[in-house]
């Protein structure tokens, strides 16, 4: 399970007329193979959350364990590992390698995880997001939706057991939306842990539970057909 | 008016392999003051066609007339002339310069365009997206919404004759979506011409007529609400 307790993100704190409570005190526990939507208003916190949930970040103060272990306290190096071995990551702004081709960006968490085949992997992922013709391309080259799809390529590249994803379909179209949404569903079926970071009520709703955020903190959590 | 007419833009085009057609002959005519909704899959053209009607970009064949004037054969200098002086461009992934606050990044149009007061006019454009209490952030202490919304900010602050927005909401969540709505359409009723590029079809419905692309082409062009 994901355990997280009276999480808060401070910035600024020594600077009373900047500070920012981007998180103020936030709790909820995930048991494994859970898929959940988490929503709220523009800067509520959800970015936040994600980034210290996928150990991208560490909270000011508050707990996480994940799967039993104490995450919030590792070094840079073993949350690298973490990240590596069981977390994949949407971010909402894309973060593709400028210089890579789609290809080699999608490649890249197998190369560091020392997977055989890294690049015929990284092709079929693509090939699941419809950009199979767009391999060889750099990110310049591709379309704001292609450069999503690939982000979401290389995060489900090395079959993580958690998927964390920050607005996912917000760059694409109903109908591409409709099949990464599919593409979701069907790793969450196979066992995958999903939270998905999401502003369009759509997709919230096809994810059985929802967690409603607001100015840093959790307003609402339950079943996604009250959302 | 707004006249284009065949425009193509062809990438790679002496490597038959990794030819790609991102637009494909597109013609269209806007008068002053109308507002077009640009829709269409993920990879259609749209970001495309909006960045030369932006004067950003150039078509590879094919006519482009602005108020009467042809400006696709105008050169670099002349160009950012046009756009300083008429045109207001909201990026798809926003474009702010890293190094500089919000408030540096909505001003600076203004400072181009040589206007006395820039300060202060960049805090009432980022009063009017709400994000008077972040005027002295960078982009990467802001979240993606606010980001978009630094961005449209940006876009609005010189009082442009055409804004082109591209996925202006696509970052947002519905009621911070339906204020900048509310914006675009204020600015419109006040005389501006609009091309919004989206792939929401309620934004699109929201404007009087929407433009459908497919494949580098023009599908339809018409009424939004036969959308
Ligand atoms: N420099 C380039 N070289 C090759 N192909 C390119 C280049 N730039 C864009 N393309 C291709 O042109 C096509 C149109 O891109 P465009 O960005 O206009 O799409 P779009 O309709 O805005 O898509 P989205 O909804 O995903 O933002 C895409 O298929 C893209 O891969
Ligand atoms: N480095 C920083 N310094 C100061 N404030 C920050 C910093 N990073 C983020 N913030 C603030 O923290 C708050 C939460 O940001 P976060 O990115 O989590 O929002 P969000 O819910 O993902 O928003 P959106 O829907 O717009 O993406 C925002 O108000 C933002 O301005
Ligand atoms: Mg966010
Ligand atoms: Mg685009």
């Amino acid at each position: 399970p994901v355990v997280v307790k009276e999480l808060t993100k401070v910035y600024r704190p020594d600077d009373p007329g900047l500070t920012v409570r981007a998180l103020d005190g936030v709790s909820l526990r995930a048991e494994r193979g859970e898929a959940i939507a988490i929503i709220g208003s523009s800067g509520c916190g959800k970015s936040t959350l994600l980034h210290i949930l996928g150990c991208l970040d560490r909270p000011t103060s508050g707990t996480y364990r994940l799967e039993g272990r104490d995450v919030a306290g590792l070094d840079e190096d073993e949350r690298a590992r973490v990240r590596n071995q069981h977390i994949g990551f949407v971010f909402q702004s894309f973060n593709l390698l400028p210089r890579m081709t789609a290809r080699e960006n999608v490649a890249l968490p197998l190369l560091y995880a020392g997977t055989s085949n890294p690049g015929e992997l990284a092709e079929r992922a693509l090939a699941r997001v419809g950009l199979a013709d767009r391999a060889h391309h750099r990110p310049n080259e591709l379309s704001g939706g292609q450069k999503q799809r690939v982000a979401i390529a290389r995060a489900l590249v090395t079959r993580p057991s958690i998927l964390l994803a920050d607005e996912p379909t917000g760059a694409l179209d109903s109908r591409t939306s409709g099949e990464v949404l599919e593409l979701l569903t069907h790793l969450h079926e196979e066992g995958t842990t999903l939270f998905v970071v999401t502003h369009d009520l759509e997709v919230a709703r096809r994810l059985p539970r929802s967690v409603r955020m607001s100015d840093g903190r959790v307003l609402h959590d339950g079943p996604s057909d009250a959302v």
